[in-house]
């Protein structure tokens, strides 16, 4: 299993739609400082239902939306699409490829969808479950975070080895 | 469950003695269970022990930003090799490294490619030369993000 | 003594004001105070904004890696402005700069160069090439660090 | 004023006594990861009278002193001297170089030296007070901490502004 494709609509920096396909190798994301890359990682971690805003650097669910520049409005809503290929059927769907997506409103609340069906977060989280993809520590390193696996307190690191168990 | 949770640790432990050297070109690492004195496993820390080649066994607080990077990638792809993540995002994880680290890095990572797809966000030219795909991000329009491709030989002549 | 406190925050304003808009070709920044309820100035707590040029005005943490490093950089220098060290440790801060950044970045430090002797630590190469006097650190002998002449040319070949 | 020189025998990984000689313009110190190189910077913050071993990532002042190698024993102490160019008379001294040493024990008792005359480190900070050297904020930028500037408390921010007052 591996991210096809991804798709961005009023996700912070990414106002207009933006599309990004996705290797299963390594794909690298390049740029000058402040164009989006750091926003395109947390795209990925906000669609499977990140709840923590602080986690994504905001203070609440209404940052992710697109705030508006000197030449645009602000937007009422951001919507990300993840499209995963499940060929080898480790996510429990009939389908080759499936797709979930996260839509949030001014209002903070959000919306669910696994291929386009509305859904709960409850139905994202269970899809996703036991196949270690996920909001998990280890398979997100945060910008100037690599070392906080060796200086976080003891605990904290015991909480990375129990989700690999 | 308690027996589970220690085979994990057990299989991270052996993984991470043998990662560490790989990527310091020598030297030793361990990690070990902090147990309180009731010896409940299901609430121990974890100890992390490293000695880059040629030095003494020491905390991980004097090690250099350089090493404790490396250190903390070992440890990652300790928990890798237990279990793999389908995809995982690394954001500028090869900033504090030196060239001759960053190319030890990719080598490490080029031993995963077959059980996780890898996104990195990177300024790195050694690291972008190793990518399957590449692309740009820029903002064009100020405040508005959009994606340029991006061919690895542009990069090798201008690393912004 | 509250007087010299408000003066030299002014001056600090101004000079955040200019410098800002110079590192980041555009956009403004700005400082004010936090007044508790009694308007106690010197318990008071100093709030940053800042506006990349073309992007709303926003909270400092929704800024990027490098755009929060150039931010820091410019209050920095307008705060020695105000009072120049004698001289000044920087460890690394371009890590986190793209090419472009570490160019602005050194253009602003060669204004202070008369005020202040600057020893920096870095991998970059834009900013070995700017510097007056060169040292290598190396560790021949592991564990045991000692020096090495170094020539400008050479980084230029190999950038480890 | 600025720093003619700097000479560290024993100080964390020197364990051999090394001399570094700056220019007053800007001087970079380079190398590969682990090598020495933040050791050097602290040094200089050390001879000044830091009392945190914290701040120099140390936990005690025994942890700058030379810990051995496979090949070498420990050292029992460690010492930093700074030359600096007086010139232009900013510190109060007839001297035209002015030399700061600090020597500590593995007991954890720090010496002071200027000029070779053994003192206090009220002598070392009365020597340095209102010249703007020193273990300040916004002399020292240790390494991944530029951003602490901007996101540490604003009080602690305060305090930066405080010392440039
Ligand atoms: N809700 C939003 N609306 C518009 N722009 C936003 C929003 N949230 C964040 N941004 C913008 O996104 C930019 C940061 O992008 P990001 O952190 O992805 O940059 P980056 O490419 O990772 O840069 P660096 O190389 O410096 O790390 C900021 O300048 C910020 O203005
Ligand atoms: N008391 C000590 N005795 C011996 N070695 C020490 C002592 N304290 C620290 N060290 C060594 O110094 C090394 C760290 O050096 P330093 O942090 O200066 O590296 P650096 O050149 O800045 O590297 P990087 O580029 O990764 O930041 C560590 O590997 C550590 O082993
Ligand atoms: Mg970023
Ligand atoms: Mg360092």
């Amino acid at each position: 299993m591996f991210i096809k494709q991804l798709e961005l609509v009023g996700f912070k920096s990414f106002a207009e739609k933006t599309t990004v396909n996705f290797s299963d190798g390594m794909t690298c994301i390049v740029g000058p400082n402040g164009c989006g890359k750091s926003n395109i990682g947390e795209a990925i971690r906000w669609v499977f239902g990140e709840q923590s805003a602080k986690k994504l650097r905001g203070s609440s669910m209404d940052d992710f939306i697109f705030n508006g520049t000197n030449q645009r409005k602000p937007l009422n809503r951001a919507e990300v699409t993840i499209t995963l290929n499940n060929e080898n059927n480790i996510l429990p769907s009939e389908y080759n490829d499936v797709t979930v997506k996260r839509r949030v409103f001014s209002d903070g609340q959000s919306e669910y969808f696994i291929n386009n069906q509305k859904c709960r977060l409850k139905d994202v989280r269970n899809l996703i479950t036991d196949t270690g993809i996920g909001i998990s520590a280890y398979s997100f390193i945060e910008q100037g975070m690599i070392s906080e696996i060796l200086s976080s307190d003891p605990t904290e690191r015991r909480r990375i080895f129990e989700e690999a168990a | 469950s308690e027996e589970k949770f220690i085979d994990t640790f057990y299989k991270i432990k052996n993984n991470f003695k043998e990662i560490f050297p790989e990527l310091f070109n020598g030297g030793k690492a361990d990690i070990s269970l902090i147990l309180d004195e009731d010896e409940d496993v299901l609430n121990s820390g974890i100890d992390v022990n490293v000695k880059p080649p040629g030095k003494r066994l020491q905390n991980i607080n004097l090690l250099s930003g350089g090493e404790k990077a490396l250190s903390a990638i070992a440890l990652l792809f300790s928990i890798f090799k237990v279990k793999p993540a389908p995809f995982c995002v690394l954001d500028e994880i090869d900033a504090p490294l030196d060239d001759t680290n960053v190319s030890r890095f990719i080598n490490l990572l080029s031993d995963f490619t077959d059980t996780t797809q890898f996104i990195i966000i990177t300024h790195n030219k050694y690291t972008i030369e190793s990518a399957d795909s590449l692309y740009g991000v820029t903002m064009e329009e100020p405040g508005v993000s959009s994606l340029v491709s991006v061919s690895i030989k542009e990069f090798e002549q201008d690393r912004s």
